[in-house]
């Protein structure tokens, strides 16, 4: 037992057993708790409850915390998977898992998918990705008119939508990614891979004994 | 400013919103 070592954890509720979470993932107990380090600073920088509620997401994203934004809602949406209008260390954790290099491809898909499936009908429809594309626009200050906006959705959906029904099922999506690898780049992080080194300070605030698993 | 080359995801994928490497940015 080191000298930092503490079993008095219950700082922050709903924080899960580093070890639980570790046998859960991909992860590492010490990368655990170095995402703790993480999260720790993201859940107390509106109010320090060790919950991040959406202000606190949309200004570890942007940066600022004013504008709704689309995307940032999006991302929130699959952290808390349970709806609770939160996300805990134990959904923070969860989901960063499938974003890590050497999580599977087919859970990627499966992510990226629900991401786009905004209302959650099981299908990618024409007017969701068309919302997302305006969102795009807005948050870039690019202006593109509402024809080529239509052209590029147009193209889209001839690509993807193999069946011309309208609107993308999983297998049409995944199916489309398979041949444009480019669109699950934003479902890696590379940065969960030293999230050690990023995060040292976790060391001095672990609680297992045997932080190096 | 050729985006009509590329498909919707494509440049939805471009969204910082969805960038969330930006979490690490402390």
């Amino acid at each position: 037992m080191g000298c930092f070592h503490s079993k008095t954890r219950k700082q922050f509720p709903g924080h899960e057993d580093p070890v639980l979470l570790a046998s859960q993932t991909a992860f590492s107990v010490s990368e655990v708790e170095a995402l703790f380090e993480l999260f720790k600073s993201i859940s107390s920088s509106v109010i320090d409850d060790g919950l991040i509620n959406k202000e606190e997401l949309q200004l570890a994203l942007f940066k600022n915390r004013k504008k709704e934004n689309l995307f940032a809602n999006r991302i929130f949406d699959l952290f808390d998977v349970k709806q609770k209008g939160v996300i805990d260390f134990g959904d923070f954790v969860r989901l960063l898992n499938v974003f890590h290099p050497n999580a599977p491809q087919e859970d990627k898909i499966n992510l990226s998918f629900k991401l786009y499936d905004m209302d959650g009908t099981g299908y990618i429809e024409r007017q969701e990705v068309k919302q997302m594309l305006i969102a795009l626009l807005c948050e870039s200050e690019m202006k593109l008119a509402d024809e080529t906006i239509e052209m590029i959705l147009d193209k889209t959906f001839v690509e993807a939508d193999i069946d011309q029904d309208g609107k993308i099922d999983k297998s049409e999506w995944h199916n489309f990614v398979t041949r444009n690898p480019s669109l699950l780049k934003i479902m890696t992080l590379p940065y969960l891979r030293d999230i050690t080194t990023t995060f040292p300070s976790f060391v001095f605030n672990s609680e297992v004994d045997e932080v190096a698993t | 400013a050729a985006p009509v080359t590329m498909n919707a995801f494509e440049l939805i994928s471009t969204s910082q919103g969805l960038n969330l490497g930006s979490l690490f940015d402390r």
